[in-house]
């Protein structure tokens, strides 16, 4: 029911 | 060419010990302002950020911009190898495939050098967005360590709310619950041991505590933690390195379908 988010959905790729 | 030359050898195998359980290969970045190090584990969920700033080092010379991709794990058995007191120096070439680390006993009657070879690491660098944080909670780091420890023997999850109650750390198990509320404490004798809330506005969030925990591996670099928390952001767990710099961790959050 919980997800886990991912870091690169918050900081861009640079 | 780069040397790097750290008085203080024992903070560079703390780091190492702290961030190679989240970490197995990354990139070294060197430049005029130090040393540093950005990389997520496997799964994507956290980051590590490290920098040791180059007015921290004794000597530091680094021609030019170098990036070293070392395997953690083998980096961290080199610097086991050199006593707690010793001086440690970084030394590599320009386009060399090794780097040695070398480690002088504080009387110098011990000189000894590891050479280690480097590895070609594809890595995405992330932009770190600058942010306000609804809260910001700074206390000891053996209790961030201890609270985690302790929740994560019911639970997997924690939840961190901060009000101007306190902040309150929550878990919930097959065998039961646990809630553990610290309040803001200024008027202990040391200051390291004060709990201080800064908080903006409420905020409440879900983690995973098998990342907080390999978080508190960092707890010798630093006597105290500071966590900062928004809503819908990754909370970032920073701790200080004395003069030299820090290592933040970044944690995506676990939110509710």
């Amino acid at each position: 029911r919980s997800t886990q988010l991912s870091i690169t959905e918050f900081f861009p790729s640079t | 060419m780069l040397e790097l030359r750290l008085v203080q050898g024992s903070l560079l195998k703390k780091v190492l010990e702290s961030i190679k359980e989240l970490v197995t290969d990354a990139n070294f970045d060197c430049s005029s302002t130090g040393f540093s190090l950005q990389a997520m584990d496997s799964s994507h969920v956290a980051l590590v950020a490290l920098l040791l700033r180059s007015e921290g080092f004794e000597h530091y010379r680094c021609d030019r911009n170098m990036s070293m991709g070392m395997n953690l794990n083998n980096m961290a058995k080199m610097l086991k190898c050199a006593g707690n007191d010793d001086i440690i120096t970084i030394k590599a070439d320009d386009g060399g495939d090794t780097v040695t680390f070398m480690f002088e006993s504080p009387t110098q009657d011990k000189i000894s050098d590891f050479e280690m070879k480097l590895m070609d690491i594809d890595s995405e660098h992330l932009g770190i967005p600058e942010a306000e944080y609804h809260a910001i909670v700074k206390m000891p780091s053996s209790e961030f360590a201890r609270i985690c420890r302790d929740l994560s023997s019911i639970g997997d999850t924690v939840v961190i709310s901060v009000t101007k109650e306190g902040v309150k750390f929550s878990t919930k198990g097959d065998i039961g619950s646990a809630n553990i509320v610290c309040r803001q404490n200024t008027s202990v004798d040391k200051p390291e041991e004060a709990t201080v809330i800064d908080m903006n506005e409420p905020v409440s969030l879900t983690f995973a505590l098998r990342y907080m925990n390999s978080f508190t591996k960092a707890t010798p670099l630093s006597n105290t933690v500071s966590i900062s928390l928004s809503n819908e952001l990754p909370v970032v767990v920073e701790y200080k390195i004395a003069e030299m710099g820090y290592v933040r961790f970044y944690l995506a959050p676990k939110i509710e379908e």
